[in-house]
């Protein structure tokens, strides 16, 4: 059976993805309310 | 004193801390003046403390063998722990 993966980077980390998405929309909101 | 000690090497973890961020995210350059920002607000009891020593050194460490797999989790991690001990308060109410 062929496997496929994703086009997404595939050593891209799960739980580093959600952290960086945290930490950006963060720094954003800090941004926005200066 | 010890305190003196924390301070200077929680300075210089922090210091490569950034150096590696800087390297490493360098898509998202508003990353390490955000965290640096954390670091100049935290209160300077805890910025000489050796609980930030442990939190810092233990993210520094990871950050280093596991190369950038996990660095926004570690980067995370520490503004969240910053952001809890900033030296900012919010003034009390006046009666």
């Amino acid at each position: 059976v062929p496997v496929t993966m994703d086009d997404d980077d595939d050593d891209d980390d799960p739980e580093n993805r959600i952290a960086k998405k945290m930490l950006l929309e963060e720094i954003k909101a800090n941004l926005s309310s200066d | 004193g010890t305190r003196r000690t924390y301070k200077l090497e929680n300075e210089k973890l922090f210091t490569e801390f950034l150096e590696l961020c800087r390297a490493q995210t360098g898509e998202h350059p508003e990353v390490v003046p955000f965290l640096a920002g954390r670091f100049a607000r935290a209160g300077p009891a805890f910025v000489a403390s050796a609980e930030f020593r442990n939190v810092l050194g233990r993210c520094l460490a990871r950050a280093r063998t596991r190369h950038a797999k996990k660095l926004y989790v570690y980067i995370n991690e520490l503004c969240t722990v910053l952001k809890a001990h900033s030296a900012r308060r919010k003034l009390p109410l006046l009666p």
